[in-house]
Parts: structure tokens; sequence; C-alpha cells
């Protein structure tokens, strides 16, 4: 079932990275093989697997996206500590690559190019994007199948969708016409307000079906777990915030069964 | 006392934009003539105030940037619901305006060219930035006096200052040698964490007197606001957050004094 999912919202902290972090580790520990890519400049997604500061044999995913395409995709992937999920790390040179990506040949599909020769060998590709809409996550979009976009229950969270959503329809239009919604996923969602109550009535009006069942709660164990180096899903398995993240890697699996 | 101020922090969702409009507002309600600037796409500081999809006469802050630099400044303000706040509105062009700076003359110093003639009519610029560090937020770091960081007591939030600091210490050597730090804020700080009250410690030891002795708490009323089109010291100026924030400024008034 080879796919790759963009985890993607241009507003900030909505919990793109801890989402992409622990779906990847739970599909890992299902039994998935499964690749996680960093593309986020801030090296998040690379430092919460305790990966911080390191580098495959040939480079990060800086070096992949700029450098010559005839590179061996493998010499830029690194063993985490889960069985069954390998990871691309990213590197603070990323902040300059989308400069110089726009003098680059074939600019958009750099990292599709760098993808496709790993779909055979993993389940699940999650990509981790930047809060933007620049070309980092242009690059995401057009390598992807599917985008699965955290959602805050804020009122700026929902402001940025219709962005979201209108970048969605030009790359479909340009550069990528399989592109679908993978799902939309309600994190740290308190339902003792009214706010967040409004918002997830609001996007499940909206989005319908591809509103995922599995609502992520505020859980202080998924801001913990990184300064640890580990997902969630193995810092405190048992914890509201881990058994979230599995409850929703597993409505992924079934999902894509029902496909 | 005029004097420019940057809200930033590549790191998203740490209460940039709420940082932004509240001190804003509070200091335009001690009697400061205020100025707040959105250079974020997302055009959260725009629509938190009340204005969303408003222009000046001549347009928004990307007319302002990518425009001829003859543009009278003042064909870019709108006054706010707020008596002594005017606010330059962002459009969601901005997102196509980083690719667009790169090729223009002056690149770094547009925002700088455009504030400079508004300097001598208000006493505080304040700038909200996008969660990045690329040609909005490094023009925001030319045209500003000092940087006002907000930080999110979490891991990923620290993990990201020394870019912060790294990108600071370049704009200082190549384009705006006076560029100071004007405080660091912590912001949905939670003291009853252990992980909140390690990294406010990390952050003290760190930034030393550089950090405010006032900290922000979460508080629903600041998520709240936006909603409503009101910064949350006008919208519920009782709430914690609001108190918070009003305490803020005059601290920060109170500091510029002592200058
Ligand atoms: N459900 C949750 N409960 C509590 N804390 C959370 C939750 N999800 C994420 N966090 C914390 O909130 C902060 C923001 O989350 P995260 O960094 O994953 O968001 P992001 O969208 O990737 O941010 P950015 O836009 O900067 O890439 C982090 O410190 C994270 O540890
Ligand atoms: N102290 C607080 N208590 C509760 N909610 C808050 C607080 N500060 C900010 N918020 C809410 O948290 C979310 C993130 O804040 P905000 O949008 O100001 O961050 P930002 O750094 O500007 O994000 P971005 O990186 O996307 O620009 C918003 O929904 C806001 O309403
Ligand atoms: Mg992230
Ligand atoms: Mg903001």
């Amino acid at each position: 079932m080879s796919r790759i999912i963009a985890v993607t919202n241009q507003k900030g902290g909505v919990g793109k990275t801890t989402t992409a972090i622990n779906v990847a580790a739970a599909l890992a520990l299902a039994g998935q093989r499964v690749l996680l890519v960093d593309v986020d400049p801030q090296g998040n997604a690379t430092s919460g697997v305790g990966l911080k500061n390191q580098a495959g044999p040939l480079g990060t995913v800086y070096q992949a996206l700029t450098g010559d395409e005839a590179q061996d995709p493998d010499g830029f992937l690194l063993q985490s500590s889960i069985d069954g999920l390998m990871v691309a790390p990213a590197d603070r040179n990323l902040t300059g690559a989308e400069l110089e990506l726009i003098a680059l040949p074939n600019r958009e599909r750099r990292l599709a190019d760098f993808l496709a020769p790993l779909r055979d060998r993993f389940d699940v590709i999650v990509i981790d994007c930047p809060p933007s809409l620049g070309l980092l996550t242009l690059n995401a979009l057009v390598a992807a199948d599917t985008v699965l976009i955290p959602l805050h229950c804020e009122y700026f969270a929902l402001e940025g969708l219709a962005d979201l959503v209108a970048t969605m329809r030009r790359v479909r239009a340009a550069l990528n016409p399989a592109l679908d919604i993978e799902g939309v996923l309600l994190t740290m969602y308190d339902e003792r307000t009214n706010l967040g109550q409004q918002v997830a009535a609001d996007v499940r009006a909206f989005f319908k079906e591809k509103v995922y069942d599995t609502v992520i709660p505020r859980n202080i164990r998924l801001g913990e777990a990184p300064s640890h180096g580990l997902p969630a899903v193995t810092y405190d398995p048992r914890s509201r915030g881990a058994e979230a993240y599995t409850a929703l890697a597993h409505e992924i699996l079934a999902r894509h069964v029902a496909d």
C-alpha cells in the first residue's frame, strides 16, 4: 500500500511534528515499514526521534534536495530506535534551501524524484512540513499521494485552512493531479471550551468524513517526549496522548484496507 | 522614543501574533501612538484586530514591499477600533512575496525603507512575523531596533532559539548593526508542569535580565478574542491573559524610561 503522506498546515504550532513522529512510530510498531522524512529547517522531527545533528553517509534532506540528482537515496537514511522506522533527517541548512531550490531545474519535483526509488521499500512514507507554503512544502505536496492536516481547534487555525485548500487545488491542477486529503486531525482538543467545540463542529461540517474519529487531547507527555528523543508512543505508551496516536494509526490502516 | 520592535520566533504557534496584537493595543491604551505591521502571509494580526480582507487606499504590506519605492506610506495604513493604534494590514499575496522580493533591488531593506518616514509619527512600531527565517522575517530584522521573542516553554521552542540568535548575529554583522533583544517573553506558561519550569529556568539562565518579569499564563480568553476581531485587552480586560499583557506593556515602557 506504499503511500506518501505529507503532514502539513502552514499555521504554526498545531501539532504537525508531533503527529508525523507518532503516526510514523505507531505504524512501525503495528508492523508497517515506515520512512519519516523531515523537510522542516527546524529539524524538530529529527530531534524528536533522537537523531539531532545526525546525517546519513551522503548527508541530510538538504543535500538530497539540492545535490546531483543521481545520488543513491539510501545515503540519506538513518535507522531510528524503533524497528521498522527509518528517518531522512533534516539540518538547519534547509533554511537556505528555499532560495537555492528556486534556481534549480525541476525545483518543485526534487523531493518527489528523491522518494520515487524508495517507494517499493516502504509501506508508508510520512513527510513533516514547515509552517509555510513555500518551496519546501510545495515539494512535499508534489511528492505526496495524500495530505494529513493537523488542526488546533482555535480561531487562527481555522482561518488558515482556506489558504491550504487553495494551495492544494493549485498543486493538483499544475503538478500532482492525484493529490487528495488523507484526513483532518483535531489536535490539542479541549472539549471543555466553547471555542474548541465550535471550531470542531465547523471543521466536521466542512470536511465531513475526512475528519478522523480519533481526536488528540492536550496531554503533557506529548510535550515531554521530544526532550527524551523518543516518540510518545514509546516514551509513555499508556499516556492519553500515546493511546490517541496509536488509535489514529489503526484508523489510518483501517481506512486503507477499505479502499 | 520611536522604537521599532519585531515580534519574532521561527517556531510556530508560540504566541507571536497574540503578543504583537496585545502589546500594541495595551501600549495604545496607555497613551502611546502605535503602529502594528503585519508581515505574516497568514494575516492573523490583521484579522485579530478586526480588519480581515481590508487594505489601505494604496493596498497592503504586500504592495508596500513589492511596489514602487516612492509611494506615500500613509496609503497602506488603517485606523483600528482602538484610539492610538494604526495597522498596516497583510494579505495572502504575501505568500508569493518571498519569491518576488528575491528579484528586487534592496530586497532586505524594503520594509525598513517603508517604515523610515513613519518613525516620527509613532512612538512604537510593532511588527508581527511569520514562523520562518525567510526574506519577510529578514526584512523585519533589518527594519527593527529590537526583537521581542515570545517563547512557549516547551522543548521544540527551546531548540529553535539557537537558530534565531545565530540569524540575528548575521543580520547585525551585515545589515543592521544596532539590532538588540527587546526581551524574551514566556508565553502559555503552566507552572504546574516540570517541563514548563525546566525550560523557564534554562531560558532565564541564558538570557538573564532580558527575560521579562511578566509571564503570560495559558488563558482561553486569549484564544477566543481573535474570533471577535478584538485584542484580549479590550475583549475581556479583566481576564488573566489581558492583565498579563497590560502588565507587560507597562514593563516595556518602564524599561525604556530607564534607558
Ligand atoms: N496534543 C498535545 N498535547 C500537548 N502538547 C502538544 C500536543 N501536540 C503537540 N504538543 C506540543 O505543542 C508544541 C507544538 O507542537 P508541534 O511542534 O508538533 O507543532 P508543529 O505544527 O509541528 O509546529 P511548527 O509549526 O513549528 O512546525 C510542541 O511543543 C509539542 O510538544
Ligand atoms: N497565553 C495563551 N493562552 C491561551 N491561548 C493562547 C495564548 N497565546 C496564544 N494562544 C492561542 O494559541 C494559538 C497560537 O498563538 P499565535 O497564533 O499567537 O502564535 P504565533 O506564534 O503567532 O503562530 P504562527 O507561528 O502560526 O504565526 C492561537 O490560537 C492563540 O489564540
Ligand atoms: Mg513542526
Ligand atoms: Mg502568528
